[in-house]
């Protein structure tokens, strides 16, 4: 039951020995860490209430209750650690049909969260909508930031907008953003930073976490032109599995911008490789 | 057919395409288009790599090709070939170091573009992995190695199968620790 922690020269991460889940992250340059919990949950669908009909769909997110679930079985996600002169991996296993590879590559200042996701299973006839979570221990105040198309970075308020009165009709969807390259939050000294490989919606539902959306299985119209449920049913007919990365980063503030931006780019424009049978006279 | 991913990609700028809110057999449409568009695509990058790598010109230039399942261990080439060459483009105006994983049956030795062994990683592939790949392919591992690439340049690597004696004393396996 003891904790595992992995490392490179960048970052340590460390795993709570009974559950297997990420505990805490420490950026090794300033000596600063943070607990951090990760973990993935679901959001129910909903398929209208009393409230209004409206359907959560390909164009709403709706959730029907405000409070996801965790994906965490509640007790262990079997972890298992790979070490090599290359990269340390950790890999977890929260449900059968959700598992995650958490890597620390050498001399790369990142962590990254690799998972793999589906057939979001629906044997309940329950819509679901499945998250990553990061719940750290960062005094964020409501206030968190995304990118839009990947340019210019947006602060993002809580329950709030900057150009008018806002009624909170929808508290979880209400305070989801479009995330398209890269979502962090933030307090005086540290910055958590995740880095997305496409497009995704996100939140900071509370003060020190930070929320994506990975994947989403529905099962009713939501009404607004598309005329089918989002329930791609895939090349098995038993649902999509969809596997993506997020690269995190956890730096001191005054070194998080050049960090993401060189990162974003890497990721954004990454090598292409290609093979051949041939090996040239010269080898 | 050299612009036909180009048509393609500029089909997919629909807004309904970008956000992901057409109708099923639209999005599949979109795909079928996409993978067209892909494969052309494809075939230019590698007749273009074939003549860059190319020293001598009186021999024929070699055909490069593609893994598009990588991200899940993947790859017919590498997995059914004792030697082959792994090249890596990189399209930024500055040097990139990064790491490949490339599945595998067993061990190889890689040769980096000084002539020098590379340090490698040898591990299974994860459970999830093998879960996703379903009817795909059955590499049972994955080779893990560091490629420092030039900006805007390639970097061509060797890769040869291993079987004992010094090639695999190169090769640091890699130490599993089952905790539950």
């Amino acid at each position: 039951n003891a904790d595992t922690t992995i490392e490179n020269q960048f970052l340590s991460l460390t795993f709570d020995g009974s559950t297997g889940l990420l505990k805490s992250m420490t950026d090794k340059k300033s000596q600063k860490s943070t607990s951090v919990r990760q973990s993935f949950y679901w959001y129910t669908s909903s398929m209208g209430d009393l409230k209004s009909s409206q359907k959560s769909g390909a164009y709403i997110f709706r959730p029907l209750i405000q409070t996801p679930t965790d994906l965490f079985n509640g007790t262990s996600v079997g972890l298992t650690v790979i070490k090599g002169p290359v990269a340390t991996e950790v890999r977890q296993q929260f449900q059968p049909w959700l598992s995650q590879v958490i890597r620390l590559y050498n001399n790369r200042e990142f962590a990254e969260f690799e998972w793999t996701v589906g057939p979001i299973p629906i044997k309940d006839r329950v819509g679901k909508e499945i998250i990553t979570r990061f719940d750290t221990d960062l005094q964020t105040n409501s206030t968190f930031y995304t990118d839009a198309n990947g340019r210019q970075i947006l602060q993002r308020i809580r329950d709030h907008r900057f150009d008018w009165q806002y009624n909170n009709t929808e508290p979880v969807s209400g305070n989801y953003y479009p995330i398209n390259s890269r979502a962090f939050i933030t307090d005086d000294k540290m910055q958590m930073t995740v880095m997305t490989d496409r497009s995704q919606g996100g939140s900071s539902m509370k003060d020190g976490s930070l929320e994506i959306m990975i994947h989403r299985r529905t099962l009713g119209d939501d009404h607004r032109g598309v005329g089918e449920p989002l329930n791609e049913t895939g090349q098995f007919g038993d649902g999509l599995i969809v596997r993506g990365q997020h690269f995190v980063l956890f730096t001191s503030v005054d070194k998080a911008a050049a960090a993401h931006r060189l990162l974003g780019e890497e990721l954004y424009m990454a090598p292409s490789l290609s093979f051949s049978q041939w090996v040239p006279d010269w080898a | 057919n050299s612009n036909i991913l180009r048509k393609f990609m500029g089909v997919a700028q629909h807004h309904d395409a970008v956000s992901g809110t057409e109708k099923q057999n639209v999005s599949d449409d979109y795909a079928e288009r996409l993978s067209i568009g892909r494969a052309e695509c494809k075939e230019l990058v590698s007749d273009v790599l074939g003549k860059l790598v190319q020293k001598n010109s009186s021999v024929p230039s070699p055909q490069f090709v593609f893994c598009d399942y990588l991200n899940i261990s993947v790859c017919p080439l590498t997995v059914n070939n004792k030697q082959f060459t792994i090249t890596a483009y990189n399209p930024i105006a500055r040097q990139v170091t990064t790491v490949v994983r490339i599945p595998v049956t067993s061990n190889y030795s890689i040769t980096g573009p000084s002539g020098k062994p590379v340090t490698t990683q040898l591990q299974d592939v994860s459970e999830g992995t093998k879960q996703v790949r379903r009817n795909r392919g059955s590499a049972p591992k994955e080779l893990l190695f560091q490629v420092t690439l030039p900006p805007l340049g390639f970097q061509t690597y060797i890769a040869e199968a291993s079987q004992g004696g010094v090639k695999a004393r190169r090769h640091s396996q890699s130490q599993t620790e089952a905790f539950k």
